[in-house]
């Protein structure tokens, strides 16, 4: 059986929020390792890939594996019921057709306790090559998400080329164009600023920002974000979460024909 | 002309 106990439900509520108007059903796979998700939209263009480390609850208890099977729109009504400071516990039997969630509020003596009906999902699971990277760049992801809201006003894609400590945002639109250009930049005073350009060789990518502004929904659950380029390779966008865990997207580009 | 590429032409099906 599973059990997992999270100390704030808002974890769960932001991943949810972040990642279903991209995927709508799909498998949550526990196992004594942690819970983990992998789903592609409907285009076969972007994936999300979540991995919630079984460290990340505490307890943690799944003796063996688990397929949760979750229409995230039924999951995100029932998070709702959450405040987010609630302390959240998921359980489920070894064959379940239902899974449980209990919140607790550690300031009242308030206890709720939802199902939500499983589905049997077949979901096609991709194999991720291990990528060396060209390029791997750390921003506050409140500033690549205004980046990529503020050019999606003007243009359907944006170019994203790394070079030598620093990185531009490029876009080409009907009503004109638009470039936003970034260096390292490293504060000890506000870290939450800094900006981390590691290359290798310089990369040269256009992504839909379609997309792109969609993954931004997940800028709640960190700080800061993580772009991982490679010409010619899919786009990797991380949300860093405690305990090792990550909500990843991959996006893959636009190339001339 | 750009084409959106898709993500089977990168990752294997495992």
């Amino acid at each position: 059986m599973l059990e997992a106990r999270l100390e704030q439900a808002s974890i769960l509520k932001k991943v949810v929020d972040a990642i279903k108007d991209l995927v709508q059903d799909c498998n949550f796979d526990c196992n004594d390792s942690g819970i983990a998700l992998q789903a592609m939209d409907n285009s076969h263009v972007a994936l999300v890939s979540m991995m919630l480390k079984s460290d990340t609850f505490s307890p943690f208890r799944c003796d063996r594996n688990i397929a949760l099977g979750i229409n995230l729109n039924s999951f995100q009504k029932v998070l709702r019921c959450a405040q987010n400071e609630d302390i959240l516990t998921l359980k489920a039997d070894d064959s379940p057709d239902v899974v449980s969630l209990v919140f607790e509020s550690s300031e009242q003596d308030r206890i709720s306790e939802y199902d939500i009906k499983l589905m049997d999902i077949d979901q096609e699971h991709l194999g991720i090559p291990d990528t060396e990277y060209a390029a791997t760049i750390t921003m506050p992801s409140g500033e690549f998400q205004r980046i990529c809201r503020d050019l999606s006003a003007l243009s359907e894609s944006v170019a994203i080329e790394a070079e030598k400590n620093a990185v531009k945002f490029v876009c080409n639109g009907d009503i004109g164009n638009g470039a936003i250009s970034l260096r390292n930049h490293s504060s000890v005073e506000k870290p939450e600023q800094n900006v981390n350009i590691e290359l290798s060789e310089p990369v040269a990518l256009t992504f839909s920002l379609k997309y792109l502004v969609n993954f931004c929904k997940a800028s709640g659950l960190s700080g800061s974000v993580k772009l991982c380029l490679s010409n010619e390779v899919p786009l990797l966008v991380e949300y860093e979460l405690a305990s090792n865990s990550y909500l990843r997207f991959y996006l893959a580009p636009k190339i001339g024909d | 002309s750009l084409k959106q590429q898709k993500l089977g032409q990168y990752f294997y099906q495992s």
